[in-house]
């Protein structure tokens, strides 16, 4: 299987989104 | 629990807003009336872990390669290693780039019933991987693409006439939570 790096370059080349760069991520309960 | 990305109001006295990945892992979606009191933090890999265990695997994938770009490699490994448990549960399992392509081709389809977006860029990204993945090349996702060539090509219809009417109906939207919207969104329905 490709390395997860390989598979957020082709994620990025597709224009799918990531979130805002200051985002944070949490939980909701 | 549900794992979401907090974003800080822009100004002070701003709304903070909250992003959680789409089911099946097409984009992302804002989640509304979060109550402040519920959000708690995700620095711990097994509590995330813990809240996406019954999330699907293009889910999953998504939010890995989210991890990934935003330094949480720990994080970011474990939801991969899930993601292809996940996958090679399915009856004919893909490759991680199919599904990585499948999970493009609905994000991008979706876009062109999101307000306020380029068409005319969707369906060349569409046509791209139609062209880069010939699985995608499916009889109802080549109807999709004529007709969505169709949407973007140069209006002919002369105002007044109901080819004109028809057209605008492509800018039709009415709100799926039942708010009222700005009437002009609304015209070419009731025209």
């Amino acid at each position: 299987h490709p390395v997860l790096a390989d598979v957020a370059k082709e994620y990025k080349r597709l224009g799918l989104p990531l979130p805002p760069a200051h985002a944070e991520l949490v939980r909701i309960n | 629990y549900d794992v979401a990305y907090r974003v800080p109001a822009a100004k002070s006295g701003g709304r903070v807003r909250y992003w959680e990945v789409e089911y099946r892992g097409v984009g992302l979606r804002e989640r509304e009336y979060v109550e402040p009191a519920a959000v708690e933090g995700a620095e711990s890999t097994s509590d995330v872990m813990r809240a996406v265990a019954f999330r699907d695997g293009d889910y999953l994938l998504a939010f890995a390669v989210q991890c990934q770009e935003r330094g949480r490699f720990d994080l970011a490994t474990r939801l991969y290693a899930q993601a292809r448990e996940e996958f090679g549960e399915d009856e004919k399992p893909l490759t991680v780039f199919e599904n990585l392509h499948l999970i493009a081709w609905v994000y991008w389809r979706k876009q062109t019933t999101e307000r306020g977006t380029d068409r005319a860029q969707d369906l060349r990204r569409l046509l791209e991987l139609a062209e880069e993945d010939p699985s995608l090349r499916t009889p109802s996702n080549d109807r999709f693409l004529r007709r969505l060539e169709r949407t973007v090509a140069p209006r002919k219809s002369k105002p007044g006439t109901v080819e004109a009417l028809i057209d605008e109906l492509t800018e039709y939207w009415d709100d799926p939570l039942g708010f009222p919207q700005k009437p002009a969104e609304r015209a070419s329905y009731w025209k």
